[in-house]
């Protein structure tokens, strides 16, 4: 039997946000469910669901994410194929739409597992996948209003 | 950070993680999201596992591959996502949030945070949605 599972972070959650989050969630795992019913591969039930999940600004991945000291977004993603434990990894791109399908792609080309920076954006070229304005990506205030809880020994929200 | 593990009707396992990492993090630092076995791990073996939290913290347990490690070891998914979490928080004083679905299609989700969103769809379609799971470990850690 077919089982889908998406998370969209852990954390403290403020309330304005809650019902957001749970929509999106729900909307992404019906997403992957949707191919996995379909008779569709896991590998692609779970690039399916967390494109989803990059596409809302809610969450802090594609587009809405959180920028870096420099006023920069940095993504990172994998993806692993339990089949055959392939995977394919990219970090601190800051181009890339759906990091999670240029390290599928990246998984696909069998040359390396694991890119990163210009160097991963400009596979990304090579490869097919579209690159976007880093402006597009960056978090809406209201995503990260009221997210100021730390956890003892920390001085900065974890990702 | 976002993430998604599935079983299909192959019985194939993956998992797919996705971040724009942390708020005003320095240019250049990588969490463990895209460390393969910190941020996730899948074999068609044992099963797959992708984690979230305080990415520096979880990469010191390879948290996503100790879960498919313990999985190897017949324990059910709900008692290793609990029992890791326990471990983050005891061993090396991290916090964050776990999802694991075995080869079986049995669920295991668990955090220590205040939150964790997630949804679980399984044959029906039944859809869980939320953003706490309820057990004994989240309920622990509710934001005071």
């Amino acid at each position: 039997q077919p089982v889908m599972v998406v998370h969209g972070g852990a954390w403290h959650i403020p309330p304005p946000l809650r019902e957001a989050h749970r929509e999106g969630c729900r909307r992404a795992a019906l997403t992957g469910w949707n191919v996995l019913a379909a008779g569709g591969a896991a590998l692609d039930a779970v690039e399916a669901a967390v494109r989803v999940l990059e596409d809302d600004p809610t969450y802090d991945a594609g587009r809405g994410s959180h920028c870096n000291l420099q006023g920069e977004v940095e993504l990172d993603a994998l993806i692993m194929d339990g089949r055959t434990l392939e995977l394919g990894s990219v970090a601190a791109v800051k181009r890339v739409r759906h990091p999670i399908t240029l390290a599928r792609r990246v998984m696909e080309s069998g040359e390396h597992a694991f890119v990163v920076g210009a160097g991963a954006e400009a596979w990304a070229e090579a490869l097919g996948v579209p690159l976007c304005d880093p402006a597009d990506l960056l978090a809406p205030s209201s995503a990260i209003a009221g997210d100021d809880w730390t956890p003892p020994g920390m001085r900065l929200p974890a990702d | 950070t976002v993430g998604a593990v599935a079983l299909d009707l192959a019985g194939n396992l993956a998992v797919g993680t996705s971040t724009g990492g942390t708020p005003n993090k320095r240019p250049g630092r990588v969490g463990d999201t895209p460390l393969v076995g910190c941020g996730a791990y899948a074999d068609n073996a044992t099963g797959a596992a992708a984690a979230t939290g305080w990415g520096e913290r979880l990469m010191r347990l390879v948290l996503s591959k100790s879960a498919c490690d313990l999985l190897a070891q017949g324990e059910a998914p709900q008692a290793v996502a609990e029992r890791l979490i326990r471990q983050l928080e005891q061993r090396v004083a991290g916090y964050g949030g776990l999802i694991i679905v075995d080869r079986q299609g049995r669920v295991g989700l668990a955090h220590n945070t205040p939150h964790l969103s997630f949804a679980i769809v399984r044959p029906g379609p039944e859809v869980l949605a939320g953003i706490e799971f309820p057990t004994a470990e989240s309920e622990t850690h509710r934001l005071p």
